[in-house]
């Protein structure tokens, strides 16, 4: 709890929706915020009741930046909402952050507005943070299947030591009388959650794929880059990290530098002037600085300016000096300027016709000290950058000092 | 990772302030804490890494790091608003 255990006095407590998200119908934000609501009532003698005018105990509104009290909000990511404790006026209150995307569903590129307000009208009925893993009231995000959410044991005992125990059967949170005048907001433009998308998990197939060995001579990629001066090269969940500072090669997972992105990259580059790494998995990428990765993603690939004809690309790289980055799809390539963050006119082109002795698909690519290195299975060709010439034909993993 | 020079920068002063959002951590500025050696901020990080059920170093490595930078309540972990 707060310090002083501040709690309502009372079991009847009101709460009024003050405006709305534009990332959401409105009845799927009534629905998420009576959910929220129903989670507490079922385990203690509280009754939530929504009023449609003048105070109620709980005001919950959503709201960006500075909004009216000296917790301003920090814009995508980071902070997604808070509440205060019961009390009067702000007392009880909870503000969402209006620049996240709110949905109704659990997505990996939304937060769930019914999760978020189940923790924070907990904070409304008087609950602290819990540090136990997996407990509602744990401060950090965490996205879960809401449909038959159940509220964890840790969060149960806590608002009961407030509250007690429910004495009749829960009781669902009772309607007030239907409201005597418009809400408080002109619908806003009814936005159509998308259906929920399968939560991007790792494939894991009956028996996890095990990891070749570092010389095994039909080794191929799925993806490579570099990163701060080291060379990271993906194959399903699995890295194989080079760097300048340490003789061997460190044997990674995907997971355990960026434990939120999925499995089974298609194309990855770095921008090293921004220090920016971009991952590309069908028709998705992300941008990661360092283990973060940037709030706002994943964005469709459309976004680059590639056709919807396009659903994944199969390697790209990034040319520090001329500042273009090239992907490969197929027999073909575009040119993309970093600069403008456009598509280059006249392409896309075919790779055979300016890469001369690339005459299939690029795996992946991989630019280093002043060469492309384009990889075809258990092969990869350096190239000459200016003249596009290929010099030489090697194994793709010549670079583990086989 | 290697870590960009100033980039380390950025991430001390992220740290400051999510610290002084859910740690309530107050930079000293009296010179008296600075003779004593004492470092409020490394105090304040071995308090959020206990919470998070980090390795309590009282460093800004990357797993504390990584965890700072979570999406998360904007409520204190141990103290409630003024």
């Amino acid at each position: 709890t707060f310090p002083l255990s501040p709690k309502w006095k009372k079991e009847d407590v009101t709460y009024r929706i003050l405006n709305y998200t534009p990332d959401m119908l409105q009845a799927d934000v009534e629905e998420a915020i009576a959910k929220a609501f129903q989670l507490w009532s079922s385990v203690t003698p509280l009754r939530f009741t929504r009023v449609y005018s003048g105070q109620a105990d709980i005001m919950i509104s959503f709201a960006s930046g500075f909004h009216g009290d000296f917790y301003p909000f920090d814009g995508p990511g980071g902070t997604l909402a808070h509440a205060y404790p019961p009390g009067s006026n702000i007392g009880g209150d909870a503000h969402f952050d209006e620049d996240e995307n709110w949905t109704k569903f659990t997505t990996y590129n939304g937060y769930s507005l019914f999760l978020v307000a189940a923790h924070e009208l907990g904070h409304s009925l008087g609950l602290g943070h819990s540090n136990v893993l997996g407990a509602l009231m744990y401060p950090i995000y965490m996205a879960r299947d809401t449909r038959d959410y159940k509220l964890p044991q840790d969060d149960i005992d806590g608002i009961q030591a407030l509250y007690g125990r429910p004495k009749e059967p829960p009781a669902l949170p009772t309607k007030a009388f239907p409201p005597q005048e418009p809400t408080e907001m002109t619908p806003a433009e009814a936005t159509t959650e998308m259906p929920p998308r399968k939560e991007p998990t790792e494939t894991t197939p009956s028996k996890a794929p095990v990891r070749p060995q570092d010389c095994d001579p039909h080794l191929s990629f799925d993806a490579i880059t570099t990163l701060r001066g080291e060379t990271l090269f993906f194959k399903g969940s699995y890295v194989w990290r080079k760097s300048p500072y340490f003789s061997d090669i460190e044997h990674d997972t995907i997971s355990s530098f960026w434990p939120s992105l999925v499995a089974g990259f298609d194309a990855a580059y770095e921008v090293d002037k921004r220090d920016r790494v971009l991952f590309f998995k069908d028709n998705h990428y992300w941008a990661v600085s360092g283990y973060s990765i940037e709030p706002g993603f994943p964005k469709p690939i459309q976004n680059l300016g590639f056709p919807t004809s396009v659903r994944k690309i199969d390697a790209a790289v990034h040319d520090e000096n001329t500042k273009k980055t090239y992907f490969f799809v197929g027999n073909k390539y575009w040119s993309f300027n970093e600069n403008t963050q456009s598509m280059e006119r006249g392409y896309p082109r075919k790779i055979a016709s300016d890469f001369h002795g690339i005459g299939h698909t690029v795996d992946a690519a991989l630019q280093k000290n002043g060469l492309f290195y384009f990889f075809h299975g258990a092969n990869q060709y350096e190239v000459d950058i200016k003249s596009k010439k290929l010099i030489r034909k090697m194994k793709s993993n010549s670079w583990f000092n086989c | 990772f290697p870590v960009v020079p100033e980039k380390e920068k950025e991430e001390m002063q992220f740290a400051k302030k999510y610290l002084e959002n859910f740690y309530d951590f107050k930079e000293e500025k009296s010179s008296l804490l600075k003779r004593k050696n004492l470092n409020p901020m490394a105090d304040k990080i071995r308090e959020m890494q206990s919470f998070f059920g980090l390795e309590v170093t009282g460093e800004l490595n990357h797993k504390t790091l990584a965890m700072m930078k979570q999406p998360r309540c904007g409520m204190p972990d141990i103290r409630s608003y003024s």
